[in-house]
């Protein structure tokens, strides 16, 4: 429907978004 | 919006990556709570331990109230998990209408229950495991994962 990332670039993007969530700091006990 | 029927059925893709006991493949598999709390016990043993294990019923052909009786108390362990393990207060999302998982097998109640077992896959000790096994998927799946994950971050 056109509302959706361009072509080829959601690899990347995908990478980029579980690569931040890796580094991401999170836990009250930690 | 997410298309929700869509990302029940990526979740259901994510959550056979877990060893279960139980049938995992559809809807009304999970509409009884078991397979997600043996998904839950994987991520965080210590919290989702055997004490908090048997207090769920795990039989064949439950009726739909206790069904629903397991679901709430999954429902409600992940939301203690969020705030006394994570320091993660979920706000503004809404909680999946156990009833109508347990009744009914609604997917789109379904993937609000399974999304929030995402979200503590993501955010545990081990995040990082569950994280890799994301990336090992098929990117459609990944990107409802990713859809996912952003909507409840927006939440926290």
């Amino acid at each position: 429907d056109g509302k959706g990332a361009p072509p080829g670039n959601s690899e990347g993007m995908l990478a980029n978004f579980f690569n931040s969530l890796l580094s991401k700091k999170t836990g009250a006990a930690a | 919006s997410m298309d929700r029927s869509h990302l029940c059925q990526s979740l259901i893709k994510w959550l056979n990556t877990f060893n279960v006991t139980v049938k995992n493949q559809t809807v009304e598999d999970f509409s009884d709570g078991i397979a997600v709390a043996q998904v839950l016990r994987q991520i965080a043993p210590d919290y989702f331990n055997e004490a908090w294990f048997k207090k769920l019923k795990v039989e064949d052909d439950l009726n739909w109230r206790l069904k629903v009786s397991n679901l709430k108390k999954v429902l409600n362990g992940i939301l203690e998990y969020n705030m006394e393990v994570l320091g993660i207060q979920i706000q503004g999302f809404q909680m999946p209408d156990v009833n109508l998982i347990g009744e009914h097998y609604d997917s789109v109640e379904t993937s609000r229950l399974l999304q929030l077992v995402l979200g503590c896959a993501v955010n545990c000790a081990e995040k990082e495991s569950h994280i890799h096994n994301i990336l090992k998927m098929e990117e459609s799946v990944q990107q409802m994962i990713m859809n996912a994950i952003q909507e409840l971050m927006s939440k926290e």
